[in-house]
Protein backbone atom coordinates (compact mmCIF):
# COMPACT_ATOMS: atom_id res chain seq x y z
CA UNK A 1 0.00 0.00 0.00
CA UNK A 2 0.96 3.38 -0.66
CA UNK A 3 1.36 6.39 1.74
CA UNK A 4 0.20 9.82 0.30
CA UNK A 5 2.48 12.34 2.74
CA UNK A 6 1.61 16.06 2.87
CA UNK A 7 3.25 18.56 1.48
CA UNK A 8 4.01 19.91 5.33
CA UNK A 9 6.17 16.60 6.17
CA UNK A 10 8.88 18.51 3.87
CA UNK A 11 8.38 22.25 4.29
CA UNK A 12 8.39 24.10 7.21
CA UNK A 13 5.92 26.64 8.52
CA UNK A 14 7.56 30.15 8.18
CA UNK B 1 -1.22 52.30 -4.07
CA UNK B 2 -0.90 49.23 -6.01
CA UNK B 3 -0.93 50.18 -9.66
CA UNK B 4 0.63 47.09 -11.99
CA UNK B 5 0.01 47.01 -15.99
CA UNK B 6 0.99 44.06 -17.57
CA UNK B 7 1.28 44.77 -21.49
CA UNK B 8 1.35 40.82 -21.93
CA UNK B 9 -2.34 40.55 -20.39
CA UNK B 10 -3.02 36.72 -21.15
CA UNK B 11 0.15 35.86 -18.93
CA UNK B 12 -1.61 36.46 -16.06
CA UNK B 13 -5.40 34.81 -17.67
CA UNK B 14 -3.18 31.58 -18.13
CA UNK B 15 -1.41 31.52 -14.69
CA UNK B 16 -5.18 31.89 -13.30
CA UNK B 17 -6.52 28.68 -16.01
CA UNK B 18 -3.27 27.17 -14.40
CA UNK B 19 -3.55 27.35 -10.65
CA UNK B 20 -7.80 27.59 -10.41
CA UNK B 21 -8.69 23.96 -10.29
CA UNK B 22 -5.95 23.52 -7.69
CA UNK B 23 -6.10 26.42 -5.10
CA UNK B 24 -9.58 27.84 -4.35
CA UNK B 25 -8.85 30.66 -2.18
CA UNK B 26 -5.28 32.42 -2.11
CA UNK B 27 -3.20 35.56 -1.10
CA UNK B 28 -1.45 37.27 -4.13
CA UNK B 29 1.14 39.04 -2.11
CA UNK B 30 2.84 42.33 -3.81
CA UNK B 31 6.00 43.42 -3.12
CA UNK B 32 9.28 45.62 -4.77
CA UNK B 33 10.01 42.23 -5.93
CA UNK B 34 7.17 41.43 -7.63
CA UNK B 35 3.39 39.79 -8.04
CA UNK B 36 3.57 36.39 -6.06
CA UNK B 37 1.40 34.13 -4.38
CA UNK B 38 1.62 30.88 -2.92
CA UNK B 39 -0.67 27.74 -1.66
CA UNK B 40 -1.51 24.26 -1.13
CA UNK B 41 -4.21 22.85 -2.38
CA UNK B 42 -7.34 21.71 -0.05
CA UNK B 43 -5.35 18.23 0.78
CA UNK B 44 -2.35 19.83 1.34
CA UNK B 45 -0.41 17.41 -0.76
CA UNK B 46 0.53 19.86 -3.42
CA UNK B 47 1.51 23.55 -3.41
CA UNK B 48 2.03 26.22 -6.06
CA UNK B 49 4.28 29.04 -6.05
CA UNK B 50 4.26 31.83 -8.42
CA UNK B 51 5.95 35.53 -8.98
CA UNK B 52 5.56 38.16 -11.98
CA UNK B 53 8.50 39.57 -11.36
CA UNK B 54 8.25 43.53 -11.45
CA UNK B 55 10.53 43.82 -14.29
CA UNK B 56 7.46 42.29 -16.34
CA UNK B 57 5.35 45.02 -15.99
CA UNK B 58 5.52 48.53 -17.87
CA UNK B 59 4.15 50.11 -14.91
CA UNK B 60 4.79 48.67 -11.20
CA UNK B 61 3.80 50.57 -8.66
CA UNK B 62 3.55 49.12 -4.89
CA UNK B 63 3.78 51.25 -2.63
CA UNK B 64 4.02 48.79 0.67
CA UNK B 65 3.51 45.20 0.89
CA UNK B 66 0.32 44.25 0.42
CA UNK B 67 -1.78 40.88 0.36
CA UNK B 68 -4.82 40.42 -1.54
CA UNK B 69 -7.07 37.32 -0.70
CA UNK B 70 -9.01 36.21 -3.68
CA UNK B 71 -11.18 33.27 -4.85
CA UNK B 72 -9.37 31.86 -7.89
CA UNK B 73 -12.34 30.59 -9.51
CA UNK B 74 -13.70 33.83 -9.51
CA UNK B 75 -10.70 35.70 -10.32
CA UNK B 76 -10.40 33.48 -13.27
CA UNK B 77 -13.96 34.33 -14.16
CA UNK B 78 -12.90 38.25 -14.16
CA UNK B 79 -10.03 37.65 -16.71
CA UNK B 80 -11.86 35.36 -19.08
CA UNK B 81 -13.78 39.03 -19.63
CA UNK B 82 -10.51 40.50 -21.30
CA UNK B 83 -9.40 39.98 -24.98
CA UNK B 84 -6.50 37.43 -25.92
CA UNK B 85 -4.51 41.03 -26.32
CA UNK B 86 -5.37 42.87 -23.65
CA UNK B 87 -3.62 45.13 -21.60
CA UNK B 88 -4.19 44.26 -17.76
CA UNK B 89 -3.75 46.81 -15.22
CA UNK B 90 -4.73 45.98 -11.57
CA UNK B 91 -5.20 48.38 -9.27
CA UNK B 92 -5.72 48.84 -5.01
CA UNK B 93 -5.75 51.45 -2.76
CA UNK B 94 -4.10 51.26 0.63
CA UNK B 95 -6.13 49.45 3.43
CA UNK B 96 -9.27 49.30 0.47
CA UNK B 97 -11.42 46.30 -0.03
CA UNK B 98 -11.36 45.73 -3.39
CA UNK B 99 -9.10 44.69 -6.48
CA UNK B 100 -9.86 46.62 -9.67
CA UNK B 101 -8.73 45.13 -13.07
CA UNK B 102 -8.74 47.25 -15.91
CA UNK B 103 -8.50 45.48 -19.52
CA UNK B 104 -7.60 47.65 -22.43
CA UNK B 105 -7.58 46.56 -26.25
CA UNK B 106 -4.60 46.76 -27.78
CA UNK B 107 -6.01 49.58 -29.94
CA UNK B 108 -7.40 51.77 -27.02
CA UNK B 109 -10.64 51.57 -28.65
CA UNK B 110 -12.06 49.24 -25.85
CA UNK B 111 -11.58 49.76 -21.85
CA UNK B 112 -13.37 47.25 -19.38
CA UNK B 113 -12.73 47.49 -15.12
CA UNK B 114 -13.79 45.17 -13.27
CA UNK B 115 -13.68 45.02 -9.53
CA UNK B 116 -13.33 42.09 -7.28
CA UNK B 117 -14.45 41.87 -3.65
CA UNK B 118 -10.99 41.23 -1.14
CA UNK B 119 -10.79 38.34 1.22
CA UNK B 120 -9.87 37.55 4.43
CA UNK B 121 -7.60 34.05 4.14
CA UNK B 122 -5.53 32.66 6.92
CA UNK B 123 -2.68 30.81 4.97
CA UNK B 124 0.46 28.81 6.24
CA UNK B 125 3.61 30.32 4.32
CA UNK B 126 5.93 27.63 3.84
CA UNK B 127 9.81 28.02 3.71
CA UNK B 128 10.75 26.12 0.68
CA UNK B 129 14.86 25.21 1.43
CA UNK B 130 17.24 25.78 -1.46
CA UNK B 131 17.97 21.87 -2.66
CA UNK B 132 20.51 20.06 -5.08
CA UNK B 133 18.24 17.84 -6.74
CA UNK B 134 19.75 14.36 -7.61
CA UNK B 135 17.83 14.72 -10.99
CA UNK B 136 16.79 17.43 -13.50
CA UNK B 137 14.65 16.78 -16.51
CA UNK B 138 13.78 19.20 -19.10
CA UNK B 139 11.45 18.76 -21.70
CA UNK B 140 9.02 19.91 -24.13
CA UNK B 141 6.05 20.53 -22.08
CA UNK B 142 3.59 19.55 -24.36
CA UNK B 143 4.99 16.27 -24.56
CA UNK B 144 5.08 15.79 -20.83
CA UNK B 145 1.36 17.07 -21.11
CA UNK B 146 0.34 14.57 -23.52
CA UNK B 147 2.18 11.77 -21.65
CA UNK B 148 0.32 12.35 -18.21
CA UNK B 149 -2.88 12.08 -20.55
CA UNK B 150 -2.38 9.34 -21.96
CA UNK B 151 -1.00 7.67 -18.85
CA UNK B 152 -3.74 9.17 -16.75
CA UNK B 153 -6.53 6.23 -18.79
CA UNK B 154 -4.47 3.48 -17.71
CA UNK B 155 -3.75 4.29 -14.08
CA UNK B 156 -3.97 6.43 -11.22
CA UNK B 157 -0.48 7.19 -10.01
CA UNK B 158 2.35 7.90 -11.91
CA UNK B 159 6.40 6.14 -11.32
CA UNK B 160 8.84 8.85 -13.11
CA UNK B 161 12.20 7.13 -12.95
CA UNK B 162 15.38 9.27 -14.16
CA UNK B 163 18.56 6.85 -15.10
CA UNK B 164 21.35 7.15 -17.53
CA UNK B 165 19.02 5.97 -20.30
CA UNK B 166 16.50 8.79 -19.94
CA UNK B 167 13.64 9.88 -17.84
CA UNK B 168 10.84 7.03 -17.46
CA UNK B 169 7.14 7.43 -16.92
CA UNK B 170 4.90 4.55 -15.56
CA UNK B 171 1.73 3.62 -14.55
CA UNK B 172 -0.11 0.60 -13.26
CA UNK B 173 -3.95 -0.06 -13.58
CA UNK B 174 -6.72 -2.35 -13.48
CA UNK B 175 -6.43 -2.78 -17.89
CA UNK B 176 -2.47 -3.28 -17.43
CA UNK B 177 0.44 -1.08 -17.35
CA UNK B 178 2.29 1.36 -19.51
CA UNK B 179 6.11 2.63 -19.74
CA UNK B 180 6.46 5.71 -21.60
CA UNK B 181 10.43 6.54 -21.86
CA UNK B 182 12.00 9.86 -23.25
CA UNK B 183 16.25 9.72 -23.67
CA UNK B 184 17.79 12.92 -23.85
CA UNK B 185 17.75 14.64 -27.38
CA UNK B 186 19.88 17.98 -27.69
CA UNK B 187 20.21 17.16 -31.61
CA UNK B 188 16.96 19.44 -32.21
CA UNK B 189 16.11 22.58 -34.64
CA UNK B 190 14.63 24.53 -31.88
CA UNK B 191 15.92 24.64 -28.38
CA UNK B 192 12.10 24.10 -27.16
CA UNK B 193 12.31 20.45 -28.72
CA UNK B 194 14.98 19.34 -26.41
CA UNK B 195 15.12 17.05 -23.77
CA UNK B 196 17.95 17.27 -21.63
CA UNK B 197 18.57 14.96 -18.73
CA UNK B 198 20.86 15.78 -15.72
CA UNK B 199 21.36 13.06 -13.21
CA UNK B 200 23.64 12.87 -10.40
CA UNK B 201 21.89 9.86 -9.16
CA UNK B 202 19.08 7.63 -10.53
CA UNK B 203 15.67 8.05 -8.84
CA UNK B 204 12.64 7.07 -8.84
CA UNK B 205 9.81 8.30 -7.05
CA UNK B 206 5.17 7.82 -7.36
CA UNK B 207 2.51 11.28 -7.56
CA UNK B 208 -0.92 11.06 -7.87
CA UNK B 209 -1.59 11.21 -11.93
CA UNK B 210 -4.01 13.34 -10.89
CA UNK B 211 -1.98 16.19 -9.23
CA UNK B 212 0.33 16.36 -12.31
CA UNK B 213 -2.32 16.24 -15.22
CA UNK B 214 -3.51 19.43 -13.41
CA UNK B 215 0.06 20.80 -13.04
CA UNK B 216 -0.09 20.82 -17.13
CA UNK B 217 -2.34 23.30 -17.23
CA UNK B 218 0.34 25.69 -16.96
CA UNK B 219 1.39 24.21 -20.24
CA UNK B 220 0.76 27.33 -22.59
CA UNK B 221 2.98 29.48 -20.13
CA UNK B 222 6.10 27.63 -21.38
CA UNK B 223 7.35 25.76 -24.05
CA UNK B 224 9.63 23.97 -22.13
CA UNK B 225 8.82 22.17 -18.74
CA UNK B 226 11.70 21.47 -15.97
CA UNK B 227 11.31 18.04 -13.20
CA UNK B 228 13.37 18.43 -10.12
CA UNK B 229 13.77 15.06 -8.18
CA UNK B 230 15.36 13.54 -5.50
CA UNK B 231 14.73 10.78 -3.17
CA UNK B 232 11.66 11.60 -0.58
CA UNK B 233 11.45 14.87 -1.69
CA UNK B 234 8.12 16.37 -3.31
CA UNK B 235 8.73 16.73 -7.22
CA UNK B 236 8.96 20.79 -8.69
CA UNK B 237 6.77 21.21 -11.86
CA UNK B 238 8.34 23.99 -13.04
CA UNK B 239 6.93 26.04 -16.06
CA UNK B 240 9.25 29.60 -16.45
CA UNK B 241 7.72 32.31 -17.69
CA UNK B 242 10.36 33.95 -20.21
CA UNK B 243 12.16 35.92 -18.47
CA UNK B 244 9.09 37.43 -16.05
CA UNK B 245 8.85 34.57 -13.48
CA UNK B 246 8.17 30.90 -12.95
CA UNK B 247 5.13 28.62 -11.59
CA UNK B 248 5.95 25.82 -9.59
CA UNK B 249 4.52 23.32 -8.02
CA UNK B 250 5.67 20.90 -5.57
CA UNK B 251 4.13 17.07 -5.24
CA UNK B 252 4.42 14.87 -1.72
CA UNK B 253 5.76 11.93 -3.13
CA UNK B 254 3.88 8.47 -2.25
CA UNK B 255 5.35 6.57 0.14
CA UNK B 256 5.80 2.43 0.18
CA UNK B 257 4.24 1.71 4.01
Amino acid sequence: ACLQKKIMDYFNSE
Amino acid sequence: MLELRLVQGSLLKKLLEAIKDLVTDANFDCSATGFSLQAMDSSHVALVSLLLRSEAFEHYRCDRNISMGLNLSNMAKVLRCSGPDDIITLKADDGGDSLTFMFESPNQDKIADFEMKLMDIDSEHLGIPDTEYQAIVRMPSAEFARICKDLSGIGDTIAISVTKEGVKFSTRGDIGSANIVCRQNTSVDKPEDATIIEMEEPVTLTFALRYINSFTKATPLSNQVTLSLSSDLPVVVEYKIAEMGYIRFYLAPKIDE
